[in-house]
């Protein structure tokens, strides 16, 4: 159990420093064991530093970097311990039009190994979608799934507006 | 192995049956805000085995069957069906195309059934875990759930990979 | 004491009614004492009933209508106790076009009587704006301030580029 | 009354003297993620009295000094201006131009002055609160704590309305 631990740490602080460079172009972030005497015991910190700053406490940086952050966290488990999909709902509420697009490059990674099913408000992540479901509630409170698209294929029906720009 | 279907009827807002057909890549679900998107990932962590009311927005485990509206009364049941694609075999079970529903009732539990054969919620779960979905669902990164990430412990961070693991 | 919050309550419980139902057309909601009895310690509950839905507890609101009640209570303190300025810090991020819109008009109507200092990543938020400042970090963790338009005056630096459509 | 302008000086990432003038109506901020827009809030939340670290995301109070960058040296204090347009009379003070500054030093507290003249915190929040800004600052809604409001105990929201009223 201990050495099961130690190998997914070690696979996953290593994804970690690629994932955090390609959020974080010019930063650094790792991972590190609070007790690595005590594999059984200890927690693990994130330590990131954005570019051009100096490393601090998590809790002094911005609302879009903090998403990022955590989102190079669970992607880095994601890449080191495959599963075979994934669920994100509204990730991307806090990312600037740059930040966005370095988190659909990573989706589109992860779509080569595994299924994501994303909920989001954002145009340019439906973009990227193969497949496209527009749910409704016309006033009633019941929900209707009101449209789909797949990609390459002709929607029978008109497409979903998207919810925000 | 990926999501093929999802069959909702009863779950929160979607009263009348509701399937979605996924796709292996990405698949987006959109509309506008309160419409139904996030019930749709409570229903994938409840046919999960989700055992959380709190996880599930709810009070208590009831609070996932169609309440009613004003112009549509309440139902006595909720059933989610997930249809997965086994045909790499990432399933430890025998069939290229394997289902698992759970169904509801007010004032009863919950009952679960793996290619229509009644079965336990461990039975679901170990199915599961085999294929890399444990029962913390770190597969699911819930709405507003990113930050979280970043608040937990150490230790709390640990359990998360070892989770993937 | 008890009177001076007595009447602030009255007054905010009132503007609620108003707020809400401008939110949430065709929905109501209402503030409710937990102890009328006891003036000097009861606390406050919310009711939301969003339109076609019938009235839920809190947590099983969508993200996005979570938001929209969360600034009806805010606004209606602010309309029934009125401060010379309001900061507000990316209120918009759950909201989708159609409830960005409701909510921008609700500052607009806050303006005449309110200075609002708005931070947003939501172009349609600054066509609104009487002044407009852009910040910066070019890669060397330092801020600087990159421009500013008031509304009738030339600038005469370029507008900063919005963060995000 | 409403901010005429703001002078950050060493607070946080604002490394040199940086003044924004503000127009009474809505002043939007705008700028990529980790910029400084969230900066400016936590600075008129110091300026204003703010004593808690963990509401300006510090771990200590002198977190809001100017850390340096890989590039820049560490500064050793920390000072905001706020200069308030008072002809309305709304502040009880016989100014119709009121500056309140907070100079904080590294591993030494708070220094205050209203109008130039050193004062202390409490005549600082006096000033306010007879405009309408109480210690709580219900006026400033910071990202992400929109939900708060929601999640807030039914004795907490009658603190807000105690402190608008
Ligand atoms: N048991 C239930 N019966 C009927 N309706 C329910 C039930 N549980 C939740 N709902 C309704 O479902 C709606 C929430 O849906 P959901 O959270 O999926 O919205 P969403 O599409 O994710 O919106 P957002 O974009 O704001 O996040 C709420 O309005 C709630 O009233
Ligand atoms: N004492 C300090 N010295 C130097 N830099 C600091 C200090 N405190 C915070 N910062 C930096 O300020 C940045 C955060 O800025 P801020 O929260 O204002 O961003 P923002 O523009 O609101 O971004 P977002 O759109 O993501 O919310 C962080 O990168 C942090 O490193
Ligand atoms: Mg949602
Ligand atoms: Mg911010």
């Amino acid at each position: 159990v201990q050495r099961v631990f130690a190998e997914a740490f070690e696979d996953t602080a290593r994804e970690f420093e690629g994932v955090f460079s390609r959020l974080f172009p010019g930063g650094e972030g790792r991972l590190v064991l609070t007790d690595p005497e005590d594999m059984l015991g200890t927690g693990i910190e994130v330590e990131a530093r954005p570019p051009g700053k100096k490393i601090k406490r998590l809790s002094l940086l911005s609302g879009g970097e903090r998403s990022l952050v955590a989102v190079a966290l669970l992607v880095s488990i994601f890449k080191a311990r495959p599963s075979p999909f994934y669920i994100m709902d509204e990730v991307e509420a806090a990312l600037d039009d740059a930040n966005l697009g370095r988190l659909i490059t990573l989706f589109e990674e992860l779509r080569d190994s595994s299924q994501l099913i994303v909920i989001t408000h954002q145009k340019r992540t439906m973009e990227v979608a193969d497949a496209l479901y527009g749910v409704s509630m016309r006033g009633d409170g019941v929900t209707t799934v009101v449209s789909q698209r797949i990609r390459d294929v002709q929607p029978d029906e008109p497409q979903p507006e998207p919810a925000s720009a | 192995m990926y999501v093929k279907s999802l069959t909702l009827k009863g779950f929160k807002s979607f009263a009348s049956a509701t399937s979605m057909r996924l796709e292996p890549g990405i698949t987006c679900i959109v509309g506008p805000n309160g419409s139904g998107k996030s019930n749709v990932v409570d229903a994938l962590a409840w046919v999960m085995g989700e055992q959380g009311a709190k996880s599930l927005r709810g009070g208590k485990m009831e609070d996932v069957i169609f309440a009613g509206t004003p112009g549509r009364p309440a139902l006595g049941r909720a059933e989610v069906t997930m249809t997965i694609d086994n045909t790499d075999g990432a399933l430890p079970i025998d069939y290229t195309e394997v289902t698992i529903r759970r169904t509801m009732f007010k004032g009863g539990g919950s009952e679960y059934a793996i290619n229509g054969t009644s079965c336990r919620l461990l039975d679901v779960q170990e199915l599961l875990s085999d294929s890399g979905i444990g029962r913390e669902m770190h597969v699911i990164v819930g709405q507003g759930q990113l930050d979280a990430v970043l608040r937990a412990t150490p230790e709390e961070r640990r359990g998360f990979i070892e989770e993937a693991a």
